[in-house]
């Protein structure tokens, strides 16, 4: 699967940028959190697209986000 | 509202479209 491209993303609408870094995103998210991708996943889709991308070059920051978005959801989860 | 929204995270599910959008269409 070719890497997805900021020009590729720019391509497409709003709605589907979200779709087209989510389908990517996930996937890698999974291997790290298989039980809650999907929450991480969607909390990582309402960061911006830029850094979105970035993270999908650099394993190193996408696992530094997926566990800042982890211990949020934890708290979030320990509130409710 | 204490904040806590039980529909949050909008979850993700590959091959179904993401229901955040409402979240952060400009």
């Amino acid at each position: 699967q070719e890497p997805l491209t900021a020009s590729m993303l720019a391509a497409a609408p709003l709605k589907e940028q979200k779709q087209l870094l989510g389908e990517r995103l996930y996937p890698l998210i999974q291997m790290l959190h298989p039980v809650v991708a999907g929450k991480i996943t969607g909390m990582l889709l309402e960061i911006d697209n830029s850094e979105l991308l970035h993270m999908l070059e650099s394993p190193e920051s996408l696992h530094a986000k997926v566990e800042e978005a982890v211990a949020v959801l934890q708290a979030h989860q320990a509130k409710e | 509202s204490n904040g806590t929204n039980v529909n949050w995270p909008p979850e993700f599910c590959p091959g179904v479209p993401w229901k955040g959008l409402q979240n952060i269409d400009p």
